[in-house]
């Protein structure tokens, strides 16, 4: 995106557990445009590097954009970042909650 | 502001 983002972080998750272990809420067209973690659970992959939290907002996966994207698709991005074999890693672009 | 309003919530999704 061309417009500067305030407190934007890079965080990197590594597939170090069976599941990643967030539940996201929000997505285009709802009252909550863009995915926000609602859940982080223990002993997920996301828990465990610890970086990412409640109330932040997901921008990107992998460098991919999740504005205007419904929430199944935003939910199937994610989820398929975390199911391919070709990366043991997922990049997360967050914005903390203001 | 009104069309935020009549936005419905969303659903959650466990990943």
């Amino acid at each position: 995106s061309p417009i500067p983002v305030p407190c934007a972080v890079l965080v990197r998750v590594m597939k170090n557990a069976s599941t990643l272990g967030i539940a996201i809420e929000g997505g285009a067209n709802t009252q909550q445009p863009l995915p926000r973690i609602v859940t982080i659970q223990k002993g997920g992959s996301a828990h465990t590097c610890g970086r990412l939290k409640v109330g932040q907002v997901i921008l990107e996966v992998n460098g991919v954009s999740l504005r205007g994207r419904e929430h199944k698709e935003a939910a199937r991005i994610i989820a398929e970042a975390f199911k391919t074999k070709e990366k043991d890693h997922i990049d997360f672009l967050v914005v903390e909650p203001s | 502001r009104e069309k935020r309003l009549t936005l419905p919530p969303s659903e959650i999704t466990l990943l």
